[in-house]
């Protein structure tokens, strides 16, 4: 399971 | 955070809220160009679609005010102030840039599912965004200087963002390639507008495009 990207940025 | 992404939020918040004074002040948007401001409500919302996943609280905040101000901007061009917005002038085909950008994002992508793509999409889409208008300040061949001041704080905002990439990508080995790759696309599209700003607006000149 690709661990899903967190977009932390604006 | 570093002090890059913080200045570049700021100089974007600041440029939206130039964008929104002016309409506002002057209860007139000549000289905005509202298909950009409607590339620019699309790209926040197929950005901010996370919003449920609390970051923090600056993060929530600062997306809940770009949503509202990008509708609010629309809202004013397109419905409150229409008698004043310049159909004549904004003439870009829109649908240039959302397509691909569309195609692309499917292509190109971290993550094939649907939140992932559509972020992917709004960074696509960011990137192009402002073609609109700046097509629009070539086609007129001028820019009364509270644009100009709302063009230099959105351009600076991505140009400091990529300071922020290479500070995260020395001291946390984070990157993304996509976002990368799109803001400096986006940057180099405001370098003629920039050289302008600084030769021209910051001498007390009007911004005048070499007709």
């Amino acid at each position: 399971q690709v661990e899903e990207p967190d977009h932390d940025e604006l | 955070m570093n002090i890059f992404r913080l200045v570049g939020d700021l100089s974007h918040l600041l440029a939206i809220i130039i964008l929104l004074l002016k309409i506002w002040k002057t209860r007139s948007c000549a000289g905005i160009s509202g298909k950009s401001q409607i590339l620019f409500a699309i790209v926040y919302t197929s950005r901010y679609l996370d919003l449920p996943n609390f970051v923090s609280m600056y993060n929530t905040l600062m997306k809940i005010v770009f949503i509202a101000a990008s509708y609010a901007t629309v809202y004013l061009i397109y419905m409150k102030f229409k008698a004043t917005y310049d159909h004549n002038h904004d003439t870009f085909r829109v649908e240039f840039l959302v397509l691909p950008s569309f195609v692309l994002a499917l292509l190109i992508n971290h993550d094939f599912t649907v939140l992932e793509v559509l972020w992917t999409f709004s960074i696509y889409m960011e990137s192009v965004a402002i073609l609109p208008q700046l097509f629009m300040v070539s086609k007129t061949g001028e820019a009364e200087s509270i644009t100009s001041h709302y063009l230099f704080a959105l351009g600076s905002y991505r140009a400091l963002y990529i300071l922020n990439w290479i500070y995260r990508y020395t001291t946390e080995d984070h990157y993304d390639l996509i976002a990368i790759v799109a803001g400096i696309v986006q940057t180099v599209l405001y370098c003629d507008f920039f050289y302008l700003y600084i030769t021209k607006v910051l001498k007390g000149k009007k911004l005048q495009l070499p007709a």
